[in-house]
């Protein structure tokens, strides 16, 4: 009988027993577990691996606790731009976007590339485009305003410096 | 950055990445998230993989691709794959991060440089995995 598996990733860092407290790792592991349990009961019950990997990525950017979709971080001039791909094995067909805002799921605007598309990647404004015209969903952006990615943003945006998804700042202070 | 990789009951595997890049990122700087290859992959005769990390050194050293690569030309696991672009070629060039990664047979890798990294994984009937930190 064929394997099915899936595995998900929320991101990388300096991330350590002594940087979460224990609320945090329970809403962390919790928040992992339903992603990848959706997507394997998809995949349980006959689906693709392409739904698979776009649900799971969905809920994951649905969760404010990751930097994607609601919970992205602050852009030097405090707004959001998301970037997303998808590739499918079978058909080597795939689909990704570029500095988008505003964008609900940019997962699920490259899935409407991969399948609508003749191109590859598409990029800002001309990405939102195509995301009206295939009816994607948008948000304010008071949706993907989060307090902590806030008080991360205010600690360097008066430098150059940009900081990973889980990097916490160690030894620098700005005033 | 969020990824999955997955296989289907029909040996059919796939890719997925999402990123609101890096905080306080600008001039439109784009991650290897979006770029195929770099930040995500997939091939039903290799892998496929989901990149987390400092984007810059996965673009320049082509991590998604460079493991498919090593699969195809060089025969190796999807273990020794992982880890020979992970845990060698990016630490030497100072790239922190890193990726999941699941083949037709359904074999996972998780694999990373970084201090944790947030995943998960599940295999047929086999108990869900989680993990945050290394080790």
């Amino acid at each position: 009988m064929q394997n099915i598996a899936i595995a998900i990733h929320g991101g990388a860092g300096t991330i350590t027993k002594n940087t979460l407290t224990t609320t945090q790792e329970i809403a962390f592991n919790a928040a992992l577990k339903q992603a990848v349990e959706a997507g394997h009961r998809l995949l349980a019950k006959g689906g693709t691996a392409l739904d698979a990997v776009e649900l799971a990525v969905t809920i994951l950017e649905d969760e404010p606790l990751f930097n994607a979709g609601r919970g992205s971080v602050f852009t030097k001039a405090g707004k959001h731009e998301m970037d997303a791909a998808l590739m499918c094995g079978k058909t080597m067909a795939a689909g990704a976007v570029a500095g988008v805002r505003g964008i609900k799921n940019p997962i699920k605007l490259t899935r409407a590339i991969l399948e609508k598309s003749d191109n590859v990647m598409l990029s800002g404004y001309g990405a939102e485009e195509f995301a009206r015209e295939h009816a994607i969903e948008f948000a304010p952006e008071s949706y993907f305003y989060d307090a902590y990615r806030y008080q991360q943003w205010c600690e360097v945006r008066d430098t150059n410096l940009f900081l990973m998804d889980h990097t916490e700042q160690r030894e620098q202070k700005f005033g | 950055t969020v990824g999955a990789v997955a296989v289907d009951s029909a040996g059919n595997v796939a890719a997925a990445t999402s990123t609101g890049g890096m905080t306080n990122k600008n001039f439109n700087r784009i991650g290897d998230t979006p770029i195929i290859g770099a930040g995500t992959y997939a091939n039903n005769a290799t892998c496929a993989v989901s990149c987390t990390g400092h984007g810059e050194f996965f673009i320049r050293s082509v991590v998604a691709y460079d493991i498919s690569c090593l699969i195809e030309y060089k025969g190796y696991t999807l273990q020794e794959a992982c880890e020979e672009v992970v845990l060698n070629k990016l630490i030497k060039i100072g790239g922190e991060g890193g990726l999941i990664a699941v083949n037709p047979a359904g074999d996972i890798a998780l694999t990373f440089n970084s201090e944790g990294m947030y995943r998960a994984c599940k295999r047929n009937d086999e108990q869900t995995i989680l993990g945050i930190y290394k080790n």
